[in-house]
């Protein structure tokens, strides 16, 4: 009950970015841990270890070059066999609505360049998604390279920022951002079957790197787009 | 002027201050997570140390306090002119950030720096 009433008492402030983010993005007690287990994870719990000590102070030397990094996993993970020695996942990524005060800094897609299914060694790489099939890769991505790596050697962390601003990043909803996940059988080993339907989990995932505005936005009497766009009572007032 | 001014006060008002250890300081104070009913929610730290400021605001505000002259306004209205004007209070002064790792409603994984989570210094305001 006190936690209630607790809660209860935050929803009547529900301006403060901390205070909103509890009310909107907190998960329900019964949706504790399923998918909290995994390479994901396991990356977010590096990333912190480098970023902040056991007390939560951010370390001064930290290299993230952001305030908030949002690890997203794919909506749906489609797999089809393509002939021959082919597996092919389309995964897509819900981007939500750009909070205004939130700036992007960088996007990167994680994934395995490695797959070892059984004894079958897959090499895989990730490129946007087209209707036909083609080779496409990303025309300016880079493998992560300069900075001590997060991930162990099988994973790679591909630049992908500028194609989630050029194709997306300022479309307002319905932003998915659809990558397939391309991975070809090493020669030399035996052929495997792809089943249509087979997925691996946790294949690949997004990173979004974030700085948050805020301050400087209360500073020039900004506020948030999101709040803006509501059809809140303070709205109609501001706009008289 | 000040100085008289803080001598005339300090005579007659310096017992209404308390004893030493109750005046304007930090506390340190810890909190789990859990005990907030956001483990489900926050992955890390386990442990937050927000800490706290307790205790009175002096009649005369000295420097250590940081505070505005408006602190020091009102403490010469509560002393001077109307009672029923509160003295400062004892707030919070300067706050550190502090990162949380965090699992959102839909299975993302969030990395956030939060401002002004936790106090470090406190003044009488």
């Amino acid at each position: 009950r006190v936690r209630e009433s607790s809660i209860a008492l935050l929803a009547e402030t529900p301006t403060l970015p901390l205070i909103r983010e509890l009310l909107e993005e907190a998960p329900g007690k019964q949706q504790r841990k399923p998918w909290l287990l995994g390479h994901p994870l396991r990356y977010m719990l590096e990333l912190y270890q480098r970023s902040a000590d056991l007390h939560g102070h951010p370390r001064e030397n930290r290299t993230l070059g952001a305030t908030m990094v949002r690890l997203v996993r794919p909506l749906t993970r489609i797999a089809r066999p393509f002939g021959g020695p082919w597996f092919i996942q389309t995964l897509d990524f819900p981007l939500r609505t750009n909070r205004v005060a939130y700036q992007l800094v960088r996007a990167t897609v994680v994934y395995h360049h490695q797959l070892h299914l059984a004894h079958f060694h897959l090499s895989c790489h990730v490129e946007p998604w087209v209707e036909k099939r083609s080779i496409n890769h990303f025309p300016s991505s880079k493998r992560i390279s300069s900075e001590p790596s997060l991930l162990p050697k099988v994973w790679t962390e591909m630049d992908i920022t500028q194609h989630v601003q050029q194709s997306l990043w300022n479309h307002r909803r319905h932003r998915v951002l659809r990558l397939r996940f391309v991975c070809q059988q090493q020669k030399g080993s035996e052929v495997l079957e792809f089943r249509r339907g087979t997925s691996y989990f946790d294949s690949a995932f997004l990173l979004l790197y974030f700085n948050d505005t805020h301050k400087s936005f209360q500073k020039d009497g900004f506020l948030p787009r999101d709040f803006m766009e509501s059809e809140s009572p303070i709205l109609s007032r501001m706009a008289r | 002027q000040a100085g008289s001014i803080a001598s005339d006060i300090r005579g007659p008002s310096w017992s209404r201050d308390g004893p030493e250890r109750n005046r304007c300081s930090l506390h340190p104070f810890q909190v789990s997570f859990h005990q907030l009913g956001w483990d489900h929610w926050i992955i890390a730290p386990h442990l937050y140390t927000p800490n706290y400021c307790k205790g009175a605001c002096p009649q005369v505000l000295h420097y250590g306090l940081n505070s505005p002259n408006h602190a020091i306004i009102q403490n010469l209205v509560n002393e001077l002119v109307d009672q029923n004007v509160p003295q400062p209070s004892c707030v919070p002064y300067k706050y550190a950030p502090i990162s949380i790792l965090l699992i959102e409603a839909n299975g993302n994984i969030l990395y956030k720096e939060y401002e002004d989570m936790i106090a470090q210094s406190c003044t009488c305001r």
